[in-house]
């Protein structure tokens, strides 16, 4: 389960505030993943006290709105990663970036899948660019397979949709640089030429995953 | 540690690294307590199945905080989702949200809900507040009510030790966190318009995590 309590003292109309947090959680909370259970309990409270005196927001287009939106997205993107960072087991954070989707919905799908696939090979630290492939695949969203570009740090691995030669002992050193500082593997995608791109984060699954959720019983 | 029996140092978690996203805003101390009108606390309140970790934690606004809330589409949603659901739907603001860790309330039927009322208004009636403007956020085992007597019995002591200093925030972070290795608490300063505001947060999961909420 996630939990989640916000607060701002920004002054901010009650319909409007219900979408900036909606947004949000769909850039954050909805984006990170440990094991593709969704939970009973999962829940998000936001409050706005309006203490900073600050004039009160009452339309998404204004300036205003967009500053506090951004602020509210990177507050629950920094909440949201260290919850995926602090997974049940992890050696890393897997930050999946996805680019050249039509819109940032379909980006923010592709991104998902690929952080919700067991992806143990990274845990094996094993640059298994065919698994990472694989979950762009079946994700449900239409793209050109020839536009396919996958890389792994500064590895690229995949270009118009081919298997690149790589340097294999590079990249697995990179997957095991991370493991070893419990630090942040980047996994980037390119799908295209649109203009929707969006990221989501997961972690590796490890033997130890298995063990903590094999003892904690209903 | 602290001398009060049960209260345990926050020290006894270690935090998250905060990743935070690049922008025109800068990272304070204060996690959910940093923007004005806003008190926590955490405190042990014997929830937990084992260990004195603080596992009971509320958050307050001096004001009638307008309110919006995400939770998880899980048919089976918990009585403390179902009856945020049910709040928000009722009324556009908040004044507090109680936390507790250890039982999650779910799969509990209306007995479950029912526990989730008593509690709210349990709180309500401390902080001389509308039933309506107290949230409730559960974590723990599935199937299991919350120990609601002893959930009640430490309301006093939770109420008493708000404070909207950085302590506040940091207990209340530790004590929402289950199967965490560390807490997640962050907030930051921007200026929306010619204003200075603060946007804090807190968060707790490590397993059972593939969120959808709506």
């Amino acid at each position: 389960t996630m939990l989640g309590v916000m607060t701002t003292d920004a002054s901010v109309a009650t319909n409007i505030w219900r979408e900036m947090v909606r947004k949000s959680v769909s850039r954050s909370f909805n984006q990170i993943t440990v094991d593709g259970d969704t939970s009973t309990n999962d829940t998000v409270i936001a409050l706005a006290s309006g203490a900073s005196g600050s004039t009160k927001i009452s339309s998404l287009e204004s300036s205003d709105a967009q500053q506090l939106q951004a602020c509210l997205d990177a507050v629950m993107q920094g909440l949201a990663k260290s919850i995926a960072w602090d997974g049940e087991g992890a050696t890393c954070l897997i930050e999946i970036t996805v680019s050249g989707a039509s819109n940032e919905a379909e980006a923010a799908k592709i991104a998902r899948s690929v952080a919700s696939s067991s992806l143990a090979a990274v845990y094996g630290r094993d640059p298994n660019w065919g698994r990472i492939a694989c979950a762009v695949g079946y994700a449900g969203i239409h793209f050109n397979i020839n536009d396919l570009r996958v890389s792994l740090g500064d590895i690229l691995l995949m270009n118009n949709g081919q298997p690149l030669p790589f340097d294999r002992y590079a990249a697995s050193t990179y997957l095991k640089e991370a493991g070893q500082i419990h630090g942040t593997v980047n996994i980037d995608i390119s799908v295209g030429n649109g203009h929707g791109s969006s990221k989501a984060w997961g972690c590796d699954l490890s033997y130890d995953y298995v063990k903590i959720n094999a003892e904690y019983t209903t | 540690s602290s001398a009060d029996a049960g209260v345990v140092s926050v020290k006894s978690m270690p935090a998250a690294p905060i990743l935070l996203p690049e922008g025109p805003w800068k990272q304070i101390p204060g996690g959910v307590t940093a923007a004005k009108g806003f008190k926590a606390a955490g405190i042990y309140g014997g929830l937990r199945a084992k260990g004195e970790k603080p596992d009971l934690a509320l958050v307050t606004c001096d004001v009638d905080a307008t309110a919006a809330g995400a939770f998880t589409t899980n048919l089976v949603a918990a009585a403390p989702v179902l009856y945020c659901r049910h709040i928000l739907d009722i009324s556009e603001t908040g004044r507090a949200v109680l936390i507790n860790a250890g039982q999650a309330n779910a799969a509990t039927g209306d007995a479950g809900y029912q526990d989730t009322v008593e509690c709210s208004n349990a709180v309500a009636q401390l902080l001389h507040v509308r039933p309506e403007s107290v949230l409730i956020e559960s974590t723990g085992v599935i199937g299991q009510r919350i120990k609601k007597e002893a959930l009640l019995s430490s309301l006093p002591k939770l109420v008493a030790s708000l404070t909207s200093a950085t302590e506040g925030a940091d207990s209340a972070a530790v004590a929402i966190t289950t199967t965490d290795l560390v807490s997640k608490s962050i907030a930051v300063e921007t200026e929306v318009g010619a204003t200075v505001v603060r946007v804090g947060g807190m968060a707790k999961g490590s397993g059972m995590i593939h969120p959808n909420m709506a």
